[in-house]
């Protein structure tokens, strides 16, 4: 399973929809402190299915929306997807039905063909989120055991966020071990 | 249970030796299980000794050297099952140039193997051994822009607030 | 006790305060004790408003408002008490150019009271606004040896290992 | 009071005699990672008085002493020595006696005079550390005092070690008040 894109409206303070593109190799993501970048790694993590609002930088899950500054008013909705692609035996079934496939055919063929899936989550004040995968509803646990199967997931190995390498340093041996059985 | 919490330790301690001698060009480190007979209880422990100094436990070593070691250690956790993205975000702060340097080949060369990496950065050096640049502006208070650059506009959208 | 406590409280957030919108060019702060209604058993608190943004508890800031934030506070608890020397290890590692550059303004305001100051850095910019530059370095594996630069020196000095 | 220079000797990885000029201003300390920055500032912290071996990085307090390298041996002896100058009045009595005095007569005129100090910590393996005050033997509390009175002091607010701004924002809030405590 490949990651080919994030797209982001109304996540923190990506207020306006924006699209990031993740091709091959090293991309590099630079701007002044302060302007939204680990907002952006949030928004990856957020649609992977974190579930802890505290590991978002928020009070409350709904924080996550974007709550307003000067000029701009709140939003009520913040919706943040994941475009994939990958082999359609890499995908738990219960996700796969709908989506657009360049496999052909059923049966033994049909598990052997490319396919492309967005992963959408959506929260909205006082509704709570959910989550869609090619437009059809989908439960929070199928998109964490999709992600945890492709070695992904919010808080895998594969996630480094800003501090988390001073808090593997700063932690007593025990805790250090727990951090990495938690990645692993 | 038991076994295959070795077998994985095993595997993790193999990569971070591998990689840390990489990421310090030389040098030897190992991880050490310890303070149970269980090793389901017990604490990991990481000792390192970079090139031409003495083994000490990492918490005798330089802030750099520190970040170094833990990020072989994500690493060599990261390898025993390698996902299809990885994200780093401003890991390399307090590192050196000949570090980065280092650290920016290893990147590499995890990425020719199929990952695609996001490294979030301040630091110029690591900006220059990107494939390709985004930067996050914020012209309007408060609201996120992203877009796309090249090294030098770089240069200039770190210095602005 | 208590009013002494109450009075050094006052101070240190009067010059946080002023601190706060100096290094960020703008935006407000303020400390809030609280969760006691004994002073001495009470938690200080730090509420922030980067220039533009709303109103936050620190926790909630950028990883590089964080420490900006947090050397004002400590800059604050240093001017209710300035001292000959003031030694700082790597503070401004997740600052950006525009950040550093107001902090580095701070620091020479501050030195020209008096107080003299020991900067240790891999920042370029902080580098070019020092008055002076020593450099160490380990020709010798394992031996340290401090030496005079300038700041072209100072720029290969710190890309060898 | 103010400080003119750090002279060490066989502490940590300067086991060559190495001399830091204070000057008036801004003074920057750059290198490699783990070329000895950081060394230089807990030389400065231990000449001071700082007591606790953990707070140096060290197990013992004896392992500030040069612990060798590949192509020399370990040192027995570690010495650091902080040059000061000032008024005679912002010194202890008890550390005044046995230096350079700038000063003239005695009486009311000595107490104005300017006065130079070097206070010189060294420690032997196996002997502990002893201080000495322009060749006089002094007690550790009283170099403390010395410090604690000029405002400075191995954890006063005037130093900031690697890490210390981040363990201050990670904090909880009641500890955060301690660290500050501390520091004032
Ligand atoms: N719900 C929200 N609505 C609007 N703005 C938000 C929201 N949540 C966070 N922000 C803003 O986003 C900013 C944080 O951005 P972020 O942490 O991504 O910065 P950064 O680019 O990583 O900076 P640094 O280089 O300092 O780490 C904060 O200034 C905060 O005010
Ligand atoms: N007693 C000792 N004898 C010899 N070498 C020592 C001793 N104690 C520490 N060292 C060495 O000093 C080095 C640490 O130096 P220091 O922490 O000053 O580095 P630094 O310049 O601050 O680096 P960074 O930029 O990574 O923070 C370590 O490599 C360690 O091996
Ligand atoms: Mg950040
Ligand atoms: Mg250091």
């Amino acid at each position: 399973l490949q990651f080919t894109s994030l797209r982001l409206s109304g996540f923190k303070s990506f207020v306006e929809p924006a699209e990031l593109v993740i091709a091959p190799g090293l991309t590099g993501i630079v701007g002044p402190n302060g302007c939204g970048k680990s907002n952006l790694v949030e928004a990856l993590r957020w649609v992977m299915g974190e579930s802890s609002a505290r590991q978002m930088r928020a009070g409350e899950m709904e924080d996550v929306i974007f709550g307003g500054c000067a000029g701009r008013p709140a939003r009520t909705l913040a919706e943040v997807t994941l475009c994939l692609a990958g082999p359609r035996n890499r995908v738990p079934a219960v996700l796969r039905a709908g989506g657009p496939d360049r496999g052909e055919g059923s049966g033994a063929a049909a598990e052997e063909g490319e396919v492309e899936l967005d992963v959408r989550r959506r929260i909205e004040r006082t509704k709570g989120s959910n989550y869609r995968v090619n437009g059809r509803e989908a439960r929070a646990r199928d998109v964490q055991l999709l992600f945890a199967d492709a070695a992904s997931g919010a808080r895998s190995a594969a996630m480094v966020t800003q501090g988390q390498v001073t808090e593997l340093i700063l932690a007593r041996p025990a805790e250090r071990r727990l951090l990495l059985d938690e990645a692993a | 249970g038991r076994e295959r919490l070795a077998a994985s330790f095993a595997a993790v301690d193999g990569h971070f030796r591998t990689l840390f001698s990489r990421l310090f060009g030389g040098g030897q480190a190992y991880l050490a299980l310890s303070e149970a007979d269980d090793p389901l209880e017990a604490g990991l422990e990481i000792m390192a000794c970079p090139p031409g100094k003495k083994l000490q436990v990492l918490s005798l070593l330089s802030g750099g050297e520190q970040v170094l070691t833990a990020l072989a250690l994500r690493f060599a956790v990261f390898l025993t099952n390698p996902a299809p993205v990885c994200v780093l975000d401003e890991v390399d702060a307090p590192l050196d140039d000949a570090n980065v340097d280092r650290f920016c080949s290893l990147l590499s060369e995890m990425a020719s193997y199929g990952t695609r990496f996001l490294v979030i950065t301040h630091h110029r050096m690591t900006m220059a051994r990107m494939d390709r640049l985004f930067g996050v502006t914020m012209a309007e208070r408060g609201v996120s822009q992203l877009v796309s650059v090249d090294l030098q506009r770089a240069e200039a959208l770190r210095e602005t607030a």
